[in-house]
């Protein structure tokens, strides 16, 4: 098996705290991003498209063609969808371009699939937000390493607002 | 005089007269996004626009809400973004993407580009306030993000994302302090937007540097072509530049165009709020700028702007007023002492080419 995100950070933000783990019975929803083909061609497009000195400026693709050129390979999309089955994950959906997969599973299931990972709900920020995430690593297995770039919903808690109220800077102007 | 930025300030600074809406008459649209689990109320954005919309044709409600709207208490930034970007870009249909009502397990932003890639009719204009450190994040997760960004600018779609509202960012590497950039606003395949006072806070004057203004330059992208020129000039120009152990100099650098991002006037829960500050302001207010634009291109039977930079940086910022007074913040210690990078003319890594001059604008993005 091997990690797709051993460099993402793992921490707990201030201001958040653990509710405990989830019973194994309870559902979650997990996003596979999968992995893309045709990535320089789609770089060349965007300069082409973007450029005002190319002739083809402003001539921009539709989602049709944009899934087109990055769709999954039948591959991915076939070693991936065994992998889940294999698990018993059924209810899973494709975005159009066909390069994220969304799962509705159990905890138990998911545990099963992400080796490693333990979900726990957490509340926490200004809204009292509540989240399902593990601190764990998780791993997958090796024969997914060329079809998954990561799993989403593990590891990323919901940003806060860097909005400020900053009076001093008018008040001390006001001052002067 | 004035006493704080309302959308009758943003107007007059960046030479919006009272024709300059949209004409109602395209398929035009802009949207907002924010993921901060907050709402927003059409009543805020009614009383907002009854209090400050007096003097331009403008609209009261959202055309589409994407995502759920819970009925709890209207966030600040939520209500920020709908109320600036619907003054800038006044009279234009504008969505709000809300992630309220989401599973608990999904992770707001991730959700916001699936829906990127599952509706093929999107607006043109898309305003961003999301950012997170740099190396908190893994680069399997960044890369794949990056090339979302891809997917959207050959679509023709213009990803406006805030610079920060941390200045150079610090952090400590092995015992040694240095900046930290901030993603997506390092994305290449984005518009970044800093942010920038008035000289005096009180009058319409020329801007200087909001000291909270992110920017920097990224440890994950290389320096894209598009903006070789203008860095390398600033890089060999700037008499004030940090040492370069705190930052690095062939990374892609931000932002790349500012707006006001102190002292706003906002609506939210019903009472109007002084003093709202950060880059989630200005980056509504250059987002409904371009959308103009977009709308006088439509009219005139023309692509919308799509991704900006190459026009941006190959007319090296016309139509944009430079800010070349004031630094931002960065690591308080004894070497830097708190300053990170500081403005200067032409591009700078704290205002980019600086703030819109929206008839310049115009003729420069009508014709790039």
């Amino acid at each position: 098996s091997y990690s797709p995100e051993p460099d993402q950070q793992r921490t707990l933000p201030p201001g958040w705290v653990s509710l405990g783990r989830l019973d194994p019975e309870e559902e979650l929803s997990l996003t596979f991003a999968l992995r893309q083909r045709n990535l320089e061609r789609l770089a060349h497009v965007v300069q082409a498209v973007s450029d005002p000195r190319s002739p083809r400026y402003g001539k921009y693709l539709t989602l049709e063609d944009v899934a087109e050129l990055v769709r999954p390979s039948p591959l991915t999309l076939r070693t991936v969808h065994k992998w889940l089955l294999g698990a018993g994950a059924w209810n899973c959906h494709l975005v159009i371009t066909q390069d994220f997969l969304t799962c509705w599973l159990s905890v138990r299931q998911a545990e099963l699939l992400l080796s490693g990972a333990e979900f726990h709900r957490y509340v926490g920020g200004p809204a009292k937000t509540s989240v399902v995430r593990s601190l764990q690593p998780y791993q997958l297995p090796q024969a997914l390493a060329s079809h998954v770039d990561f799993v989403g919903g593990l590891h990323r808690f919901p940003p806060t607002s860097t909005l400020r109220q900053r009076p001093e800077r008018q008040v001390a102007g006001a001052v002067s | 005089l004035h006493l704080g930025v309302t959308p009758a300030v943003i107007r007059e600074r960046y030479n919006l007269t009272a024709r300059d809406v949209g004409s109602g008459a395209t398929n035009n649209s802009q949207a907002c996004a924010q993921f901060l689990d907050q709402y927003f109320h059409d009543s805020d954005l009614a009383k907002f626009m009854h209090l400050f919309g007096g003097t331009f044709v403008h609209q009261t409600s959202i055309a589409h809400v994407v995502g759920k709207q819970g009925r709890g208490r209207a966030g600040i930034e939520a209500s920020l973004d709908v109320e600036y970007l619907m003054s800038a870009g006044a009279n234009i249909s504008t969505w709000v993407y809300s992630n309220p009502g989401r599973h608990e397990a999904q992770e707001p932003f991730l959700q916001w580009l699936l829906l990127l890639s599952n509706e093929s009719a999107l607006p043109y204009v898309h305003t961003v306030s999301y950012g997170d450190d740099e190396d908190s994040l893994s680069s399997t997760y960044i890369q794949r993000v990056n090339t979302e960004f891809m997917k959207a600018a050959a679509r023709g779609l213009t990803m406006l994302f805030a610079s920060g509202d941390s200045g150079a960012g610090c952090w400590s590497v092995s015992g040694r302090h240095q900046f930290r950039p901030s993603f997506p606003a390092s994305s290449p395949y984005v518009t970044t937007v800093g942010g920038t006072s008035f000289q005096n806070p009180f009058l319409v004057t020329n801007e200087i540097v909001d000291y909270i203004s992110g920017g920097g330059f990224s440890n994950v992208f290389p320096r894209p072509s598009y903006q070789e020129e203008a860095v390398a000039k600033f890089l060999s120009s700037s008499p004030h530049l940090p040492p370069s152990s705190y930052y690095n100099a062939s990374g892609r650098a931000y932002p790349d165009v500012a707006a006001l991002s102190d002292g706003y006037w906002v609506v939210s829960n019903s009472i109007a709020i002084p003093w709202v500050s950060g880059t989630s302001a200005s980056t509504p207010v250059f987002g409904g700028i371009l959308s103009l634009i977009n709308e006088h291109r439509i009219l005139n039977g023309q692509p919308p702007l799509g991704f900006l930079n190459p026009s941006l940086y190959q007319k090296h910022g016309a139509g944009l007023f430079d800010v070349t007074h004031g630094c931002h913040e960065s690591c308080l210690n004894e070497e830097v002492q708190g300053q990170g990078f500081c403005s200067g003319p032409g591009w700078d890594p704290v205002t980019g080419w600086g703030t819109p001059n929206f008839p310049d604008l115009l003729k420069t993005l009508l014709n790039p």
